[in-house]
């Protein structure tokens, strides 16, 4: 464990935590993608079912525990209990033009094919483009909460610290994993543009409003 | 061109 890798963990878990508050304070889930939360779901349960094959450390298994819980518990806010809020009208990116793509990939490009492994590589490439339905829902609405923009900043950022966490690992450790850097670079790369967003119009502005 | 490691991260 490094210090990248930590602060990596501490952004996504901060990112999930607010996104979780957010939807429970204010019960409603406006201008969220339940798309996107639903992947962040299949990523989590696709990755982690190795919970119930070995054991890591205290530390892994209890952030597995968390992120699986509050994946289905927002899934769980916002197309039951708060259904009436949910902008289905919004939420249109057709999600099976991620979701096949990304198990062909899985099938095709993988370090070991056996079930577990194939699993955690459709997770790996899946979590890159997960965000997608929501940053085009924003497109589609021209604006964001203030909240949820920085749901979406201590999200992007989680990644960008794996990247240097990788980096890290290599020089220090020798450890190298090409499918996680290569989903990793690509999935930061998609926050680039909100990234610019957030720094140049997030103080000012109490919407985050994306030219369409 | 991978090392052959536990799958200890997230």
């Amino acid at each position: 464990m490094n210090i990248f890798r930590l602060t990596g963990d501490l952004s996504h878990l901060a990112a999930i935590i607010i996104l979780l508050l957010k939807i429970w304070k204010t019960r409603s889930c406006a201008g969220i993608s339940g798309k996107s939360q639903i992947l962040f779901a299949l990523v989590f349960t696709s990755r982690y079912l190795d919970l119930l094959t070995s054991f890591i450390s205290l530390y892994n298994t209890t952030m597995k525990v968390i992120y699986i819980g509050c994946a289905y518990a927002t899934v769980y806010l916002i197309y039951a209990k708060f259904k009436a809020t949910y902008d289905g009208n919004h939420d249109t990116f057709r999600v099976e033009f991620l979701v096949v793509p990304v198990g062909g990939l899985a099938f095709l490009v993988n370090h070991d094919f056996s079930p577990l492994e194939i699993l955690w590589t459709f997770s790996i490439y899946l979590e890159s483009v997960a965000i997608l339905p929501q940053l085009f829902m924003i497109s589609k609405t021209g604006e964001a909460e203030t909240i949820t923009t920085h749901y979406l900043f201590f999200l992007g950022l989680y990644r960008a610290l794996y990247l240097i966490n990788w980096i890290w690992r290599f020089y220090f450790e020798g450890f190298f994993d090409m499918i996680a850097i290569v989903a990793g670079v690509v999935q930061t790369i998609l926050y680039c543009d909100f990234f610019y967003l957030y720094v140049t119009k997030g103080e000012g502005r109490s919407q985050l409003s994306i030219p369409t | 061109h991978r090392t052959p490691q536990v799958k200890d991260e997230l």
